[in-house]
């Protein structure tokens, strides 16, 4: 796997746990198109303050690193019961 | 701003702690200085919506005290669905009011440095507290700057003795619980001052690991999959993509490094191939190649092979210095004040690996950076990055003959170690080359 690859899962991953992307559903094996996974960038730059570009562009994966609260951006109420329902099993 | 749905039916809370930071990795922060940093944290909500906090102090019987928000500090799984992640990443998280047992807990991450007021090196545990008390009270993240509720930490507040919540959030707990009315700060009148923020000298020299990793001379600098290794002696550290250190105590080769001789107690040079990602280890009059962390099979291999000699004919017999320059894809290697370039993208590189024709020549050609440097990445946009004992050097995408290139601390910028009290760079000579002042002085 190149490393531009890897860059490109962490930043699906990131972005599914900060609930920009749905989060990955094991039954289905559910695969994130392209243009979904540029409007969750969107979405996250909007969000984040920086220049709206769809790319992971280098201010755009700074973000993504910059230390944050764990807590999802975008929260549904469905996700907060997931997770409650995973700590619970 | 935005609001979560949810809500305390009740304007009187009652928190408590059950954990504190670790002394070893915040030791600026005793107990009751996390108590009154907390109760202020508190207060900043209090001060702008009818609230009315209530600190349940643990009866000293080792029994947990309950109430609305319970705080603790917690490391990697700690059940509830929201791991924690070690250094850096995410750094706190709160659950949202409710009758859910998780309910207005307030989780930090005791892998951090928590301080009161430090520099960058450590996280305000005041700043994230409001935040995550903003959280345990019913406020999402705010896209809106300036927000506490924004989900990066943007550094410390200013003083929060004196903190007051930018209107985003005013609006947001004034929408939740009602605008507040009279002067009822919410929290008990005589909080306990603050001592002054904590030296953030005084908390790294507390760090064992401090006198090895601040004092540089590192054997070998390689940025490999994006992070920075600093090998010196048999140990090593790990700086991440975004600046973070992994840990600030080393690692030790051998644990991570597989397939090296035993006792390895130097590397004079390492690089990421950028052709196929392996990383190569120079020892010596030897190498190794690494798939990973594991070396090889097949591997040392004689550095002879690489083909380089001395403007005076003799074979190269030890590599100060490799890296690949971003700038060109070409792989650089250094030895005795003079450097050899290759083209590693051919494909028979496995058969000949002979340096680019007109090689070597005098480390001299690169301006305004030391001739006999201890390593080299490239790092950022593809700037080329020098390391001689405490210092580095940055030399822009593509620049040779910079006519002054400032040197800067690889402690304070890598390696999480306090400024020195004084000037932290050495007398900025015309030549750097020729400096001969004491670079570890910082």
């Amino acid at each position: 796997t190149s490393a531009g690859d890897g860059q490109y899962s962490r930043a699906m991953d990131w972005l599914s746990r900060y609930g920009y992307l749905p989060p990955p559903d094991p039954r289905t094996s559910r695969l994130q198109t392209k243009e979904g996974m540029e409007r969750a960038i969107r979405v996250m730059q909007r969000f984040g303050g920086v220049q709206e570009t769809g790319v992971l562009d280098g201010e755009t994966l700074k973000l993504m690193s910059t230390p944050r609260c764990s807590l999802p951006d975008i929260v549904g109420s469905e996700d907060m019961l997931k997770r409650r329902r995973r700590r619970k099993r | 701003y935005a609001l979560s749905g949810l809500k305390w039916h009740k304007t009187d809370l009652t928190w408590s702690i059950h954990s504190y930071p670790s002394p070893s990795l915040s030791p600026g922060l005793p107990k009751d200085n996390v108590e009154t940093i907390l109760t202020h944290a508190f207060k900043a909500w209090s001060d702008a919506a009818p609230l009315r906090f209530r600190h349940l102090p643990s009866d000293g019987s080792g029994a947990k005290a309950g109430g609305d928000i319970r705080v603790s500090f917690s490391r990697l799984l700690h059940d509830d669905g929201y791991p924690f992640d070690g250094k850096g990443g995410t750094l706190a998280h709160a659950f949202f009011p409710g009758r859910d047992e998780v309910a207005g807990d307030t989780h930090f991450d005791d892998h951090e440095i928590w301080s009161y007021g430090g520099d960058s090196s450590s996280t305000d545990l005041f700043t994230v507290a409001v935040h995550e008390f903003g959280h345990a009270l019913g406020l999402s993240h705010s896209s809106t700057d300036p927000s506490i509720m924004r989900p990066y930490y943007q550094g410390p507040v200013k003083d929060i003795h004196n903190f007051k919540l930018d209107l985003d959030d005013r609006l947001a707990i004034q929408q939740l619980y009602g605008v507040k009315d009279g002067t009822d700060t919410g929290v008990d009148p005589n909080l306990p001052r603050l001592p002054t923020p904590s030296s953030p000298r005084a908390t790294q020299l507390s760090d064992p690991s401090f006198h090895e990793r601040c004092q540089g001379g590192f054997d070998a600098v390689a940025n490999i999959r994006g992070e920075v290794f600093f090998f010196k002696g048999a140990q090593f550290w790990r700086t991440q993509q975004d600046g973070s250190l992994l840990s600030l105590n080393p690692a030790q080769i051998k644990n991570f490094w597989i397939g090296l001789p035993p006792g390895t107690n130097k590397i004079d040079a390492v690089y990421e191939r950028r052709s196929d990602s392996n990383i190569i280890f120079f020892i010596g009059s030897q190498y190794w190649v690494f798939k990973d962390t594991v070396a090889m099979s097949g591997y040392p291999r004689p550095l002879s092979e690489w083909g380089m000699r001395t403007k005076r004919g003799a074979l190269v017999d030890k590599v100060d210095a490799a890296f690949t320059w971003a700038h060109n894809g070409k792989t650089y290697l250094f030895s005795g004040g003079e450097f050899w370039r290759f083209d590693e993208s051919r494909k028979d590189k496995q058969v000949t690996r002979n340096p680019e024709p007109g090689y070597p020549r005098d480390n001299s050609l690169w301006a305004g950076v030391p001739s006999n440097m201890d390593d080299i990445i490239s790092w950022g946009e593809g700037d080329a990055y020098f390391f001689k004992d405490n210092f580095y050097w940055v030399l822009k995408n593509g620049g040779l003959n910079q006519d002054v290139v400032t040197p800067k601390s690889i402690a304070v910028d890598w390696l999480r170690c306090p400024a020195p009290p004084s000037t932290s760079t050495p007398n900025n000579p015309q030549i750097p080359k020729d400096c001969r002042c004491d670079l570890r002085g910082s």
